[in-house]
């Protein structure tokens, strides 16, 4: 038989995927600012 | 199996970071005018492989203004970055590099430089004086009589102007000129330059003392010039082009 899934389920399984304490990687550009922005 | 493609290079990787000071060096070492660029944020970095060992690197860089006339033998690293509420100066750079066996080279550079908007300067600091035209009569007149003031009180060599670097005017409290212009020393002292100004000729490139003069014109009840200006002394190597003879 065909189920659907649910969406919250997809979200809790990537959830659990992830390693404790993981941070996303900062976006590779821009990079930081050294003085200011105008 | 075919290995997988190195990740994509971050605008902070220690990579970009060397390519990008390579860069902004290029760019100061290949100006003959105005001030030193300091890098302010790298935006984008794109690498394309050539082949073992070789791949090219197109930059974009943020730079702003700093302190230092493209003349001044201070090093970029101890060169202040124009401050925001001085009305900053930002420049737009796109640059080609290649990595050769591991060695940086700039091959090509284009930049756009254009000031901060007095919108921006006046709503952080409503007083600030903002950027003038370098062309507009009160700076004109700052200029010639900060450099006339300058050389009827020096005993040393009779300065000519070079160019102006920036002008900003304030209106309120009181009405101020505050300028920014390059001189190079003549082959005549102020006492002979009385006598045939037209005579005093800017030294030739390899002997020339350039300085930089900062100066105050007050206008109101009368006029009044503070200047101040300073030469970097004999400098090897060091040529100014005239307005019109850039090649880059």
């Amino acid at each position: 038989p065909v189920v659907k899934r649910t969406v919250g389920e997809a979200a809790q399984h990537d959830k659990v995927a992830r390693p404790v304490g993981f941070v996303p990687p900062p976006p590779p550009c821009p990079g930081r600012v050294h003085h200011f922005k105008i | 199996v075919p290995t997988a493609p190195p990740p994509p290079l971050g605008c902070d990787d220690p990579e970009s970071e060397a390519a990008a000071e390579l860069a902004v060096n290029y760019i100061n070492d290949h100006s003959h005018h105005g001030y030193k660029f300091a890098l302010n944020r790298i935006e984008n970095v794109r690498v394309i492989p050539q082949g073992l060992n070789h791949k090219i690197l197109f930059l974009e860089l943020d730079l702003l203004e700093t302190e230092c006339h493209i003349l001044s033998p201070t090093p970029l690293e101890n060169c202040t970055v124009r401050s925001f509420t001085e009305h900053a100066v930002e420049g737009d750079c796109d640059v080609k590099l290649q990595n050769l066996d591991g060695k940086l080279s700039v091959l090509a550079s284009k930049c756009h430089s254009h000031a901060d908007s007095n919108e921006d300067v006046t709503r952080v600091c409503p007083d600030c004086p903002l950027l003038a035209n370098l062309n507009n009569t009160q700076v004109l007149t700052a200029v010639t009589a900060a450099l006339n003031s300058h050389n009827s009180k020096t005993a040393g060599a009779y300065l000519k102007l070079l160019e102006i670097g920036r002008a900003r005017i304030q209106y309120h409290p009181v009405h101020l000129v505050f300028v920014e212009f390059a001189v190079a020393a003549t082959n005549c002292s102020a006492g002979e330059a009385k006598a045939n100004v037209d005579a005093c000729q800017l030294l030739p490139d390899d002997q020339s003392n350039f300085g930089f003069c900062t100066a105050t014109m007050a206008t109101q009840p009368l006029q009044d010039v503070q200047v101040d200006c300073k030469l970097y002394g004999h400098q090897a190597g060091v040529t100014y082009s005239q307005p019109g003879q850039d090649t880059s």
